[in-house]
């Protein structure tokens, strides 16, 4: 899988907030980013899980650490439009992302990403994918040793390359 | 934002499967699909949220119907590799992709394609989005009718586009 990954990309700086507890519904979702596209509320990563007794799930997503504490008040302020159990989050993450094509079918790539981050003892917080992505959230303070390990795995720190 | 999206894609046929309760450590992820690349089983979406408690948490992923039984083996038999309190899933899932560049700046075209399915009384199962893509999981059978809500939201279905 080393020649499928094209790249590696650090984004510092991300706040994580999660929703917890939102209610399965048809409409939920439209909800609660109406209510931070109301504010013009700057989102990256949206990720939400299948909900585990069909009826409640969480939903966590991130924005710049500078739109954290903007986010939470129009999170709060519109808990009219949508019920949740509790709001939690924090700043200081990193987004590190592995790009390349084909990603989809190598379940390898995947497990070589969180394995070459295991292996410097880095825990994985939230993962997201895409065809040609797979994006990981990590605490931001190691987000240097994460991009230089996963350079050095996927061989792109050769002169060569 | 409706210039911001360019199209609608959709992915029928996809099962979904998610480890609830795995622990919230450095070599999990790596361990959990390892199992699954030595199967050589194609996955598509990853999906895992911030653990609640700080422990454990569940990840979903998704592969082709065809692959659900091998997949759902290829974890049982690899047990001994990671700890988890249960197995779920189902197959006849579909996939639908809102992509766009500029997606990430705008809480409102993900807010509005959550409520083009809402408003058709579509549940979203499962979120995951990357710069220029917003993908959600939804049942199958609401596949047709989801394409073409988000086409005439986004007014991509007019001719002279
Ligand atoms: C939780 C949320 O995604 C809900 N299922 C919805 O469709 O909006
Ligand atoms: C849950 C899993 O992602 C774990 N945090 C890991 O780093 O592998």
């Amino acid at each position: 899988e080393k020649q499928i990954v094209s790249g590696v990309t650090m984004v510092k700086g991300e706040a994580k907030i999660t929703l917890r507890g939102v209610k399965d519904h048809p409409g939920v979702a439209a909800s609660v980013f109406g209510a931070l596209a109301d504010e013009r509320i700057i989102v990256d990563m949206i990720v939400q899980n299948i909900a585990d007794d069909g009826k409640t799930t969480d939903i966590t997503f991130t924005v710049p650490d500078e739109e954290y504490e903007r986010a939470i008040k129009a999170l709060k302020a519109a808990s009219d439009r949508f019920e949740y159990d509790a709001i939690s989050g924090s700043k200081g993450s990193a987004k590190i992302s592995v790009i390349g094509v084909g990603m989809r079918s190598h379940a390898g790539v995947a497990s070589s990403m969180f394995k070459a981050l295991a292996d410097k003892g880095i825990n994985i917080q939230l993962i997201t994918t895409s065809e040609i992505k797979t994006s990981v959230l990590i605490d931001e303070e190691y987000g240097e040793l994460a991009v230089r390990s996963l350079h050095s795995f996927y061989g792109l720190d050769k002169e060569e390359n």
